[in-house]
């Protein structure tokens, strides 16, 4: 496509498509949107953030990242979608131009690159990262096990073959590594938004342990209002609350390390599953889940904007 | 490439704390052989698992044998992923 208007929303793409997206997003919206490269991924592919921002220095900020799980396109086909739509409600969505009036936006849409370019060539499962582990024939570590909160406790796994596998140290993924180096450095980030599928949960800290964080209350809160407003679109059921409550213990996981961090609102998503194809969900279904995602979202970015902290 | 002809994605739902622990021993059992793709939560919540076609008949007896219900979420894995990939290059050829 020339331009953002004639790309083809409704259907997956390859990681040199989105990357191409990501530039002409860009150069068409050179005041709004900026691309950051935070990193490098593993086998040396730029760890693209699409920077949405009105101005300002170093503002209080939304984080927000799909695809950490390669195989999961509906969430990067989603990321996306977000992304031309934050572009153009600006300046038409009041609550959405209230929020960026204040707020900056951060979005990375292909969070595993890799993996995602793996899914394409080689093998369309597959979901962790691509770093050969040394003394094993399996290949790379869940990134979502790899963070530094609770690394190495129950919830994840210690074998490289597994698909939970935590990987030998937190952080030693550049995947992982780049967003602690980036969120940290960054230091105003106020919300961290992971999206995966497919489950239809939101859910919020912890997921290492069941000790129920200081802002539990307000957390739950904000994430049954959320899961209204998603389901007010087309019907999709979700269920809500802490990780360890609503899914299983799971361990070194990104959100509980945001939140020990000091970003209250750290939330996960999983999106909508129709309940026949898994990680499979026909393109049909792209732009009606992130549709009704972007609900949601709004509702979490529009409390953030609402309840500075 | 990769190909999963003859994997299917069995939708396991447990429905008490006995079966529950079942399952979490057929996934211990069989991790490596294994993908869940939705895992073991609570009882009533389904799990999804992808079992390629070498393992399929162990894992239905298990299953059989312990009185555990399931049905078949996606009968061959590979038939989706090419249909899958005809939609993505329609898509492109217009573009």
């Amino acid at each position: 496509p020339q331009n953002t208007d004639s790309f083809d929303f409704a259907n997956y793409h390859t990681l040199e498509e989105i990357y191409s997206f990501q530039d002409l997003l860009v150069a068409e919206n050179p005041n709004f949107v900026s691309k950051i490269v935070i990193g490098q991924s593993y086998e040396g592919r730029p760890l693209n953030v699409l920077k949405f921002s009105t101005g300002g220095t170093n503002r209080p900020a939304i984080w927000i990242d799909t695809g950490i799980h390669s195989r999961e396109w509906v969430t990067q086909a989603s990321g996306l979608w977000f992304a031309k739509k934050i572009v153009t409600d600006y300046g038409t969505d009041p609550t959405l131009t209230a929020i960026l009036s204040q707020l900056d936006i951060f979005l990375e849409i292909a969070t595993n690159p890799d993996g995602y370019a793996f899914t394409h060539s080689s093998n369309r499962m597959w979901r962790k990262t691509r770093k050969p582990n040394p003394g094993s024939s399996c290949v790379g570590v869940d990134p979502n096990r790899n963070w530094d909160a609770g690394f190495g406790e129950p919830g994840a796994s210690s074998s490289p073959c597994s698909e939970t596998y935590r990987g030998p140290s937190a952080n030693s993924e550049s995947e992982v590594k780049s967003i602690v180096d980036f969120v940290k450095s960054h230091a105003n980030i106020k919300a961290f938004i992971s999206i995966h599928s497919y489950s239809q949960m939101l859910m919020y800290p912890y997921g290492y342990k069941t000790t129920p964080t200081n802002d539990a209350a307000e957390l739950h809160k904000v994430a049954q209002k959320a899961v209204s407003d998603l389901t007010s679109l087309y019907g999709t059921k979700y269920t809500y609350g802490s990780i360890i409550d609503t899914i299983y213990q799971a361990s070194g996981g990104s959100i509980d390390w945001t939140y020990n961090q000091g970003i209250k609102y750290s939330y996960t998503f999983e999106l909508r599953d129709t309940g026949q194809y898994g990680f499979l969900l026909p393109a049909t279904q792209i732009i009606p889940t992130a549709q009704e995602t972007w609900l949601a979202l709004m509702t979490i970015m529009d409390h953030t904007l609402k309840n500075p902290y | 490439k990769v190909t999963f002809e003859g994997h299917k994605v069995l939708r396991i739902v447990p429905k008490d704390e006995v079966q529950l622990s079942l399952i979490k021993d057929l996934e211990e059992m069989m991790e490596f052989e294994l993908d869940f793709w939705r895992g073991l939560t609570t009882v009533s919540n389904p799990v999804d698992v992808r079992v390629p076609s070498h393992v399929l008949n162990s894992v239905k007896d298990y299953l059989e044998t312990q009185n555990i219900e399931y049905s078949t979420m996606i009968e061959d894995l590979q038939i989706l992923l090419d249909m899958e990939q005809k939609v993505m290059a329609g898509a492109r050829v217009p573009q």
